[in-house]
C-alpha cells in the first residue's frame, strides 16, 4: 500500500498547517519542498530566495552526493504567535518540540504507523504547551498504539494503561503493568 | 527480550490498544525497552542505541549477576488487519547477537536476512529511517535536521 | 540588553547573590537571556546562540515592532573582592553588533579589542570554554564530550 | 590566580569522588587522567586497558593534529548503585545529567567561578535526583552566583529571587523580579 512521496506529502503538508495552528494557536506554519540544484537554486511551491540561500552552502556538498541529481529536501517553517517567521534554530526549547511533534503527527495523519514510541518528548514543554500535546494523543489514541515513557504526573493521566519500570540492586530491570480504569489512575498519579 | 541491556531474563511485555505510558526512575531500563524495539527493527548504528559496538546491548552482568552471553528481542506485531505483507495473523521479528559478534534474524521462526525484515517493515512506514521511534533527547533532532533528512522520512511512511 | 533577540528595549537584570531562578513560558525569552550573556562574554559561534549568522540576534521585529538596527549586551561585574584584574569596584564589558556586521567591545566604556575582554575574564574562569554557562539542552555534552575537551574545561578554570 | 593544570585537577577529582558517592548513593566514580599518544598508549593514574583501548580510535586523528606532542584527556567514570561499571554512552539521560552536574560541581568547588547560569540542566532528572541536585544548589548558594532555568516548581522552591519572563503578542519579552522570603515563596509555588 505505498502511496508516492508527492502524495504523502501534500497530506502531510495539510495537516501540518492544521496541526501548527493548533499547537502553536494565534500563529501557523507549513512544510515546503525546497529544491537543492548547485547552480540554478531552483526551488519548488514557494518563494525562493530565503531557502535557496539557506540550502547553497549544502550545494557543493551535493554535488559530490548526488552528481547532476537535484536533491529534495522539506522545508518546516513556523510562526508562532505574535512572531515573524524566523530561523528554526532561534525557536525555543519548548518551541522546537512542538514544531517536531507537529511534523511527526501530521505524517502519522498523512501515513499512519501501526505504533509510536515517544520517549520524554515532552520534556521541554511547560504546562500550557504539554496539555496540547497531551490533547493530541488523546484525540488519536484510537488510530495507532502511543507508547510514551515519561516521568510527567500529567502525562501518566493521560494513559490507558501503566508501566513501571524499576531496577532492582543487582543491574536488573523489572516490568510491571496495568490497564488502567478512571479510579486507578487517579490513584496511580497521586 | 532476554540478554537485552539491562533485561538479563526472559521479560514480555504487552502493549494494549491505545496510550500505554511507560514510568520509572532514572536508570531503571525504560529507554532500554525504546533501544529494544529500535534494535529489533533492524538499527544498524550501535551509536543509535547508545553503544560504541553493538555487543554493548548484551547484557554486562550486576551485583551477583553473570554477563549473559547474548541478545534476543522478538517483537509480535498483531497482523489481523493483514497490514503486513505476510500470511499470518501474527508476525515475529527476531534478532539475536553473540558476544563474538555472531547475530540472526527470523521471520516467525525462520532464519532470514536483515533486508527481508527491512522489506517487510517498510510496507507500514516503521523502516530503516526509524521515524516512529522517538529517542530521549532526540526529539528535536527534526528541527534541527537537514530538509533533505526530513524528506527521507517522509519517503518512508509513504 | 538592548535590541538583543526578544528584548529590543533596554532591559536591565539585576542578579542577587545566591539561587536565581528564571521562569516563564516557552518562548517567553529565558533561554534568550543565557545566549545574551553568553555572546557578551565574547561567543565567536553563532550556532552555540542557536543563529546562523551572528547578526541573528538582532531584534528580527515582531507584531507592529520593527527590527532594531543593533544588538547590544552588557555585563557588570561586581569587582570589589578584586576577583577580575581590573582596578574598579565594578567592571563593565559591553558587546554590540550592527546588521551591517560592525562589532565593537567596551570595557569599562573604553573600546577593546576581543582578546582584552577574554583576558580578563579568563582570570575568573569565565573564559572562552564557557563552562560556567550550561545552555539549553547542554548538560548531557560533559558526558559525550571527549576527554580532551573536558580537560580544557577544566584547564580554563584553573 | 592561575594554578596549574594538574593541581586542578588533582582537587577536581577528590571532589568528584565525594560528589559521585553523594549523587549516586551506593555507588560512585572518579576522574582519571589519559594521554592519548599514538604508539604507546600510555595512560596516567591508573589502569590502562580499557581506556586505551577507547583512545585508539582517535590516534590518528591525534597524530594530525598534534604531531608528536601526547595530548591529554579527562576521563570521566561512573559506578551508580548496583551496577558494574560500563560505557558512559550506556547510561541514563537521568544518570548522564546527575554525572555532568557531579563533574561541574566537582570543577566548581576546585575552582569557582563567580557565576554559573544553568538553563534547564535538571529537566531529565526522576523526584529523587532532583531533590539531590536541589540540595547541591542550597549548599553552596554563598559561594557563587547560580542562576537556574527551569519549568520546574520544586527547583522555583529553592530561590533566593525568582524573575519571571513574558512574552506580550509582539515578540517583546519582559522581565519581572522579586526578592523572596519564605512565605511568598509558598504563595509563588502554588
Ligand atoms: N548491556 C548492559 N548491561 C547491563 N546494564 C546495562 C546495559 N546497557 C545499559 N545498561 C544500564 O541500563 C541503564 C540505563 O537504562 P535506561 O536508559 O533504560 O534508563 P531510563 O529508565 O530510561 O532512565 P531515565 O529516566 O534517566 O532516562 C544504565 O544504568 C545502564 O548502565
Ligand atoms: N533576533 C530575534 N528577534 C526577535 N525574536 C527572536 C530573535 N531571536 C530569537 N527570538 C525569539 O525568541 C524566542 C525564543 O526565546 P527563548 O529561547 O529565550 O525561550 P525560552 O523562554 O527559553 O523558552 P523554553 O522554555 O521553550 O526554552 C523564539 O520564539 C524566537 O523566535
Ligand atoms: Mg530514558
Ligand atoms: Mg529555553
Amino acid at each position: 500500500i505505498r502511496e508516492t512521496f508527492e502524495e504523502t506529502f501534500e497530506a502531510a503538508s495539510k495537516h501540518f498547517e492544521e496541526l501548527s495552528a493548533q499547537l502553536f494557536p494565534g500563529g501557523g506554519g507549513r512544510l515546503r519542498l525546497v529544491t537543492e540544484v548547485p547552480a540554478t537554486q531552483a526551488v519548488l511551491g514557494g518563494e525562493g530566495e530565503a531557502s535557496a540561500e539557506v540550502e547553497s552552502a549544502d550545494a557543493d556538498e551535493f554535488d559530490e552526493l548526488t552528481g547532476d541529481e537535484p536533491q529534495f529536501g522539506v522545508e518546516i517553517e513556523i510562526t508562532p504567535a505574535g512572531k515573524t517567521m524566523k530561523r528554526l534554530s532561534l525557536l525555543s526549547g519548548g518551541e522546537k518540540s512542538m514544531t517536531a511533534i507537529a511534523f511527526l503527527f501530521a505524517v502519522f495523519l498523512a501515513k499512519p504507523c501501526p505504533f509510536y514510541i515517544l520517549d520524554e518528548v515532552e520534556a521541554a514543554l511547560d504546562d500550557l504547551n504539554l496539555g496540547r500535546f497531551l490533547d493530541l494523543l488523546r484525540t488519536y489514541r484510537d488510530r495507532a498504539q502511543f507508547i510514551v515513557v515519561t516521568h510527567q504526573r500529567r502525562t501518566m493521566e493521560a494513559a490507558d494503561a501503566l508501566y513501571g519500570v524499576t531496577m532492582a540492586g543487582d543491574g536488573v530491570s523489572k516490568v510491571v503493568s496495568r490497564r488502567l480504569g478512571p479510579e486507578e489512575l487517579e490513584e496511580a498519579a497521586a | 527480550m532476554k540478554g537485552f541491556k539491562s533485561f538479563p531474563d526472559r521479560t514480555a511485555l504487552e502493549f494494549a490498544p491505545g496510550v500505554s505510558v511507560v514510568v520509572g526512575p532514572n536508570g531503571s531500563g525504560k529507554s532500554n525497552v525504546t533501544d529494544a524495539v529500535l534494535w529489533a527493527m533492524g538499527e544498524q548504528s550501535p551509536l543509535a542505541v547508545r553503544g560504541q559496538s553493538m555487543q554493548d546491548v548484551i547484557f554486562a552482568g550486576g551485583h551477583g549477576r553473570q554477563a549473559a552471553r547474548s541478545a534476543e528481542v522478538e517483537l509480535v506485531f498483531d497482523n489481523a488487519d493483514g497490514g503486513l505483507p505476510v500470511p499470518s495473523a501474527e508476525v515475529s521479528v527476531l534478532r539475536r547477537l553473540d558476544r563474538n559478534g555472531e547475530g540472526e534474524y527470523r521471520l516467525n521462526g525462520a532464519r532470514c536476512r536483515m533486508s527481508d525484515i527491512l522489506e517487510i517493515l517498510s510496507d507500514s512506514g516503521l523502516g530503516k529511517e526509524g521515524h516512529s521511534v522517538v529517542g530521549q533527547g532526540r526529539v528535536e533532532a527534526i528541527v534541527t535536521s537537514k530538509p533533505r533528512d526530513r524528506r527521507l522520512l517522509i519517503e518512508e511512511a509513504a
